[in-house]
């Protein structure tokens, strides 16, 4: 369960703690906490390949949706999720252009009629980890609705 | 009351905002850890929006310590405040899902495990959490996850759309997320040539065996010169102690084998039944 080119190090060292156990509520019967488990990943029978129809499904409601990518991750790389975006055919609002953190470029977005499309430039898979202060400015203006 | 945590071992002080850590039933049998933490803005106003570490099967503590949660670790695992948390605007709740990740358990071994239990036992979590926390069933709800929370995402999404419980849900986001196994694999090939993972010599070969009129399938094609062009793109990705995660990054700890890599990596090009070498203890240069 640990991760390869990731350090979980302290992930480790902290949450096993007993005193952070009782802290956190966990029962003493459990075993340690693993970032990953292994047995989950066995057992686990993959379904879904392709998330469109819960896309076209879901943004028929009254709802609103974000993509969106660190743009050095090679797992699920940029250029899928924007072909994916793509390909639900929705209006587009705003084409591809630049959005902004501290007066720098911090990646780039497209709009379509109630889903949006966005990079964040120089992050890998854990957006939040790697580009802190830009996924906050992102979140924010998703959950206000304003521009990025 | 009981879930409410009290002191954080290695913070000196306890922050201003309250945070809750307990179970929440999800589904006979199976107990899902949660991580509730109010937001530093108004909680009783700013939306609720769980948050779900992907894999699958890892365990969205990693979400709430090393991404977007209010703590983070230091190197030697002491504690200390992220600014940059996301429960600056909103009130965030981080689910360790399914049964059997990290904290969560089930009273009983699970033969196996589906993306629709997932999101069964999530929406079931999640009526749990409303039950627990009513003050917050009419704060604007979302759904956020990363990775294999891309599938986690939509059928949850879809699950509180079609469900009877009444959440005020406003949306869902997802962050480098599974979406399409076939546009996550046909364009890997691309982003790694255009940024010189191989070169120009593999990038002709695999366009003249695994294309035709301009679409190229390098998902299951069955053309073998495609296959065998496949190969050696494979193992550039794979085999040579990429942080497959973060492109430009160093791999931390070295290019060991370890299971998490294992995990993530069964999300791509599982058509194929590749033999590629474990890379070598050691690290990269």
């Amino acid at each position: 369960g640990v991760p390869r080119c990731i350090n979980a190090t302290a992930m480790y060292i902290w949450l096993n703690r007993d005193d952070v156990r009782q802290a956190l509520h966990i029962p003493s019967s459990l075993t340690n906490w693993e970032l990953c488990s292994s047995q989950v990943r066995t057992h686990y029978k993959r379904i879904y390949m392709d998330m469109a129809p819960f896309y076209q499904t879901l943004l028929k409601h009254d709802l609103r949706a974000l993509v969106y990518n660190g743009d050095v991750d090679m797992l699920c790389n940029f250029l899928g999720s924007e072909k994916f975006v793509e390909s639900l055919n929705k209006p587009m609002l705003k084409s591809y252009q630049p959005w902004y953190y501290n007066n720098q470029i911090a990646g780039f977005f497209k709009e379509y009629e109630k889903i949006t499309f966005l990079t964040v430039k120089g992050a890998g898979h854990m957006v939040p980890q790697y580009k802190p202060g830009q996924a906050l400015k992102m979140f924010q203006c998703f959950l206000s609705n304003t521009t990025y | 009351a009981p879930d409410l945590i009290t002191s954080l071992p290695g913070l000196s002080e306890m922050p201003s905002f309250q945070q809750w850590s307990g179970y929440l039933e999800a589904g006979p049998g199976h107990y899902f850890h949660y991580w509730f933490v109010e937001s530093q803005g108004n909680p009783a106003t700013d939306p609720v929006v769980v948050w779900l570490n992907g894999g699958p099967g890892c365990s969205s503590m990693e979400g709430l310590l090393a991404e977007n949660g209010p703590l983070h670790l230091n190197d030697d695992g002491m504690p200390y405040l992220n600014p940059y948390s996301w429960n600056k605007v909103a009130n965030m709740l981080y689910l360790e899902s399914p049964a059997g990740v990290g904290y969560s358990y089930s009273d009983f071994t699970q033969s196996s495990i589906s993306d629709n239990q997932v999101a069964e036992d999530n929406y079931q979590a999640l009526q749990s959490f409303f039950a627990k926390f009513p003050a917050f069933s009419n704060n604007d709800f979302y759904v956020f996850g990363e990775s294999y929370g891309g599938i986690y995402v939509p059928t949850l999404s879809a699950k509180i759309v079609k469900g009877s419980a009444n959440f005020n849900f406003k949306g869902f986001g997802v962050g480098n997320g599974m979406t399409s196994y076939y546009l996550n694999e046909v364009t890997l090939m691309e982003f790694a040539y255009y940024h010189g993972v191989f070169g120009d010599e593999l990038w002709a070969l695999l366009n003249k065996n695994c294309c035709y009129q301009g679409t190229c399938n390098y998902i299951n094609n069955t053309n073998s010169n495609c296959i065998t062009a496949i190969l050696p793109a494979y193992e550039r990705l794979y085999g040579i102690g990429l942080n497959m995660y973060n492109f430009y990054a160093p791999c931390w700890g070295g290019a060991n084998y370890q299971e998490r890599y294992e995990a993530d990596l069964s999300n791509l090009f599982h058509q194929y039944q590749f033999n590629v070498p474990v890379p070598k203890v050691g690290s990269i240069p």
